[in-house]
């Protein structure tokens, strides 16, 4: 599997 | 405090609405490593609040450190706080300062 990329990763509460 | 030494804030969280009403975006093994606030919702818990501002960078939520924590993980541990009905606040130690503490 590729790295983990949360680079972009938004969350919305 | 020194020149370059952040200050950190605690700021409490009424739930006073039915959402939190912020995003987060950063966390562990990015280049934000602390959970950074992108968005406040107006209507939200955390706009009535109005001491958490775009931009600010959590450090911990109820006590509990999100350093280290990859974005999933800060992202549950904010959610569940504002989830439990053992408390009818969040407080979160956030600071103006980007920085990876």
């Amino acid at each position: 599997s590729p790295p983990k990329e949360y680079e972009d990763e938004v969350t919305f509460f | 405090p020194g020149l370059l030494e952040p200050t950190s804030t605690l700021v409490r969280v009424a739930k006073s609405a039915s959402t939190l009403g912020i995003a987060i975006e950063g966390g562990a093994n990015t280049r934000q490593p602390l959970p950074r606030i992108v968005t406040i919702q107006r209507g939200g818990s955390a706009h009535n609040c109005g001491q958490l501002k775009v931009g600010q960078v959590i450090l911990e939520v109820n006590g509990v450190s999100l350093r280290g924590r990859e974005h999933r993980d800060a992202a549950r541990i904010i959610a569940e706080a504002f989830k439990t009905k053992e408390r009818d606040h969040v407080d979160f130690l956030v600071t103006e300062f980007n920085v990876a503490l």
